[in-house]
């Protein structure tokens, strides 16, 4: 059965996609099998991934619509469960849907991997409550700025009513800072409101700004590919090694 | 009646609550009557003009649960309709509400200011719709990042849907880019696409990084009070400028 992972923070733009895309690199690069799964109808990953035009994606997979094997794109380096624009319309039918949140655990089952990646939408509906009732893990991205904490509550809200009845066996594996600095006023003062909260870890890995893990989403490539001896790419391999450690200890 | 302006993107982090804050200021400044209105469920405008704990929220607001008196706020220097982290509950009762874009437009009529701001969540729900529906101009802030202007269209539908009955007056002031570097090859990419697309204009000003942006919200004041010679203060007079020549030209 795979290890799945949920990339969430309801706010944008905080790191969720290319935590997804370059955490499933860098496991990639260790000999893991990996599936990456896109659940936002802006479909960064999916773009970042090289795929321009889907036939399917995700919400006619959970709605019955397509079949697994329909929708899932096996490219040269990545396999990956599409998103479109099209999603949109199908979290508002979730949304309606009794006991939603089972269809996506359902779905991944049994697949031949060992490591299955779900990067979220920035909203806490249907689609970001079926990938942690789906999930073993789950990662907040976050960025170091004034407010960045702010809707952490709901993000643990969430799970925590997933916890009480659908996934019992959902785990926080850690908040990471992403574009950080330390040096920076605002970077110390959201690590240290995250570290005096009890109910969250903060990985001690961090992610530092670097404009190639922006520019190799332009070329459908991993930050290991595009730019292999960047501090992106320095940064997303030790982040990986602290996840594999934390999460094979607990 | 007041001129009504509304700052949309659906996209996280792009500037929308730093927009409203800093040109109602500039407008201000100007000597004229602002009203600022936050529908975003976490509250960064507010939390920005120094309001921590709001009796009322624009969500009770629309819904006739409490008094335009009881909810607005009127600071030293600021009047507020504040935001709670009770108004996403809100957003999903007037998702399901008929009419209900109609209601916050109504509760504007005969209000005693030249111009009302509303700063919108990240997404194009009932709470967008409704300030759309209410609003004479809206203006996208909006990043040269990657991906940046990906659901442009969607927020440009959301308006050709408010146009054709209930706002037929509504119009896109223009794209303002913020954090915003011609000299990067994203920021180039992002311009040069939005310049090809006829639909839609950008402004000629735009806001550069500035970090002074970032730290007055931590001290409750606008970019003019707190660093009156920094860049960003600059920046977003010129916007106003602008904003102010082109719509009374349109
Ligand atoms: N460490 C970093 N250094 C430089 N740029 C980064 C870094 N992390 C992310 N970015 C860039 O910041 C932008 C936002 O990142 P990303 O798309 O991963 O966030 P997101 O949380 O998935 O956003 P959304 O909520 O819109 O899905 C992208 O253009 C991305 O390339
Ligand atoms: N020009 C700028 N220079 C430096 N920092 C900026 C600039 N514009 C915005 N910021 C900072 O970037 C972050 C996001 O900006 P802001 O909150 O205005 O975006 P938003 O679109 O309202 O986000 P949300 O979608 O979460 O409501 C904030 O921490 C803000 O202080
Ligand atoms: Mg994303
Ligand atoms: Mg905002």
């Amino acid at each position: 059965r795979p290890i799945t992972i949920s990339i969430t923070n309801n706010k944008g733009g905080t790191g969720k996609t290319t935590t997804a895309l370059n955490l499933g690199a860098a496991l990639q690069k260790k000999g893991f099998r990996v599936l990456l799964i896109d659940l936002d109808a802006q479909g960064n990953l999916t773009l970042a991934t090289g795929c321009r035009q889907p036939r399917h994606h995700a919400g006619e997979l959970l709605m019955d619509e397509a079949s697994w094997e329909e929708t899932l794109i096996t490219g040269p380096t990545v396999h990956l469960i599409p998103a479109s624009r099209m999603l949109l319309s199908y979290e508002h039918r979730l949304n309606a849907e009794p006991d939603s949140g089972y269809l996506l655990r359902e779905q991944l089952e049994n697949r031949p991997y060992d490591y299955v990646i779900i990067d979220c939408p920035p909203s806490l509906g249907a689609l970001t409550f079926g990938a942690l009732s789906a999930t073993d893990w789950f990662i907040v991205p976050m960025q170091g700025e004034n407010f960045a904490y702010i809707g952490l509550d709901e993000i643990l809200q969430c799970a925590a009513k997933v916890r009480r009845r659908i996934n019992p066996g959902i785990k926080l594996a850690g908040i990471l800072m992403n574009k950080f600095d330390l040096r920076t006023k605002f970077g110390q003062s959201v690590y240290q409101k995250l570290s005096a909260n009890p109910s969250v870890r903060v990985f001690n890995s961090s992610i530092r700004q670097d404009i190639s893990l922006m520019e190799c989403t332009a070329f459908g490539q991993s930050i290991f590919d595009y730019a292999p001896n960047s501090r992106g790419a320095r940064d997303l391999m030790n982040f990986c090694d602290e996840f594999l450690q934390y999460t094979n200890q607990h």
